[in-house]
């Protein structure tokens, strides 16, 4: 099913 | 000084239902504009977005910005002590270290007051960017609970693919396979019911079922859902508050190794 990636890798750090 | 009164205190406790799952404990932000929340699960790879709108409450006071974390868990055992009935207002004084929740019978034969302790919490507030979404479904929220359900008991992930045909969920696991294809449907007695699929172009993604099926635990809050897609971004799963804002949920892809 593919490797989970994470949110913190699409959105930035505020 | 913050005061904050729903007169649907209900609500409340259906929007804590849809995030206890994904969430322990988070930081729920207080300005003029609203009572908001951002959050990730622990393993981040589910993010929700709160927000209920001033506007939307009988009566919303809040003197300066105000961040006070809760254990969510916590905050629904209190919550649950409400009838569904009951007006609930959240109060706080600035520079104190608890949220007072006050639950009021519909004929106010029954006050009651509930001081929960706040916490420190370190949270990441993300900057989400705005994006144009190749395909945007929209269709009844317990329609797409039920396929959550109904694929997981299949397999771990789906394949949500967007195409002119229609929206089709696809997963497979140990026992077999499955498909469930949902074309278009504006024809319908009641808009609620109705599946509506804008498509730039075709885009399919795969995502852990298991987090989906934690956000369908917003199905009692909207009719409808609304499901964003784009390659390369998270997913949005979002269920509208009527008259008061919204839960959004992202969650990131499953990518080819």
């Amino acid at each position: 099913g593919g490797k989970q990636s994470t949110i913190t890798a699409f959105f930035g750090q505020f | 000084m913050l005061e904050l009164r729903l007169v649907q205190g209900s609500l409340l406790k259906k929007v804590l239902d849809a995030m206890r799952e994904l969430v322990n404990d988070a930081n729920f932000d207080c300005s003029a504009t609203g009572f908001s929340l951002q959050a990730m699960d622990s393993s981040h790879v589910a993010l929700v977005a709160l927000l209920l709108r001033s506007e939307g409450f009988e009566h919303y006071r809040c003197d300066r910005n105000l961040s006070m974390g809760m254990n969510l868990n916590n905050m629904s055992k209190m919550l649950r002590c409400a009838g569904n009935d009951d007006i609930i207002t959240i109060k706080a004084d600035d520079g104190t270290d608890s949220v007072t929740f006050m639950f009021e019978s519909p004929n106010q034969d029954k006050i009651a007051d509930f001081e929960m302790k706040l916490m420190d919490i370190d949270s990441e507030h993300l900057g989400i960017p705005d994006a144009e979404y190749q395909a945007i479904v929209r269709m009844p929220s317990s329609e797409f609970a039920r396929i959550c359900k109904d694929l997981s008991s299949i397999g771990d992930t789906v394949v949500i693919s967007v195409t002119k045909e229609g929206v089709k969920f696809s997963t497979a696991g140990d026992i077999g396979t499955a498909n469930i294809v949902c074309r278009q449907n504006k024809t319908v007695d009641k808009p609620e019911e109705a599946t509506i699929i804008e498509m730039q172009e075709p885009v399919s993604l795969t995502f852990a079922l298991r987090y989906l099926n934690s956000f369908t635990k917003a199905t009692p809050l909207s009719d409808t859902v609304t499901i964003s897609l784009s390659s390369e971004l998270p997913v949005v799963v979002e269920y509208k508050i009527a008259e008061m804002g919204y839960i959004r949920y992202y969650l990131a892809p499953k990518i080819e190794e």
